[in-house]
């Protein structure tokens, strides 16, 4: 019986996290190895095929709505200022034409596209909330407890969701209409072209222990109820609900891969890497802050950062 | 509490999306 209660949660997170989250790693590794025939990506390798990513996404009309026609209006336009926006004019476009032209130089190109990160990241933190309050006991937590655990989580489940998106020679983008190469992205001015290597060179290592995405799931759920968090007023229901879901996904990776030796293990070691990831990972958005006039921070994710590490 | 506002939002809202 154990097991079974075991399994039931490992199935109920797997399909809070299809709920939550459009882009699912089987659905993004299709893509990527090239198995959805006439969907194929839009490639962005250099500045003019920048341009012409806009009038790609333009024609094909974004799935998102899809995803999201439950939501209101005013999450779509949030959601379509991103990389896949066709909103031009907007101030997080960035593929916008005619603010590509009108602005002209080349400086703010990078800080356009950082905008356009940001508004994606954003949506993706609220996709990440909707989930962890599917995860039995959260919402029973002390609120300020809940709300340490988003902040000290959010940005490591952020990169490990990246993992899936990406491959050696580059990632997926717009939720998976455009792939971004990684030497484009290394092009970018500094210190925009040192913000993507320390992810790619994690994704690639994460990728090699092929998770799929129910211990995907499982994993999010663990890094969210992580009882070590700076500042937890409650510490011990956290633990005894990561406990669980530690139990969980331990079961799920045997039965999953069972010639895989030591993978839970492997799996849990690759939390200490993502927390340097983390801190490098900050401190660059806090440089950015102070050397870029122009930057503006997405007040959601100001709040994530301040104070962080 | 304030420090978090938009998280609080987020926690505490279901359906009614935060302007992001």
């Amino acid at each position: 019986p154990e097991a079974a209660d075991l399994r039931a949660l490992a199935r109920h997170l797997y399909e809070a996290y299809l709920k939550n989250f459009p882009l699912t790693k089987a659905k993004a590794r299709a893509i990527l190895s090239g198995k959805t025939g006439d969907n194929a990506p839009f490639v962005i390798h250099d500045m003019k095929s920048l341009m012409e990513g806009e009038q790609f996404i333009n024609c094909r009309q974004i799935p998102l709505k899809e995803h999201h026609h439950h939501h209101q209006q005013q999450q779509t336009s949030a959601l379509t200022a991103g990389l896949g926006g066709a909103h031009q004019g907007s101030e997080y476009g960035f593929l916008g034409m005619t603010s590509i032209s009108e602005e002209g130089p080349q400086d703010a190109l990078e800080l356009r596209f950082f905008h356009s990160c940001q508004s994606r990241s954003a949506e993706a933190v609220r996709e990440i909330t909707e989930f962890a309050k599917s995860i039995p006991g959260f919402s029973e937590l002390d609120l300020n407890d809940q709300v340490t655990l988003l902040k000290y989580g959010v940005i490591e489940v952020l990169i490990i969701m990246m993992a899936p998106l990406m491959n050696k020679d580059g990632t997926l983008i717009s939720y998976g209409q455009i792939f971004m190469t990684r030497e484009f992205l290394k092009s970018l001015r500094k210190p925009f072209s040192q913000m993507m290597e320390p992810k790619f060179e994690f994704s690639v290592k994460f990728n090699m222990l092929e998770l799929d995405d129910s211990e995907m799931a499982l994993f999010l759920a663990v890094i969210i109820l992580s009882g070590d968090r700076p500042g937890l007023l409650n510490v011990k229901p956290i633990e005894q609900l990561q406990e669980t879901v530690l139990h969980s996904l331990e079961l799920q990776l045997k039965l999953n891969h069972p010639i895989s030796l030591q993978l839970f293990a492997k799996l849990l070691q690759k939390m200490t890497d993502l927390r340097q990831i983390v801190t490098d990972h900050v401190h660059l958005i806090q440089l950015l802050k102070k050397t870029e006039v122009d930057m503006c921070l997405h007040p959601l994710l100001q709040e994530i950062m301040k104070d962080l590490y | 509490k304030e420090k978090h506002k938009i998280l609080h939002q987020l926690l505490q809202n279901s359906t009614s999306p935060v302007d992001l």
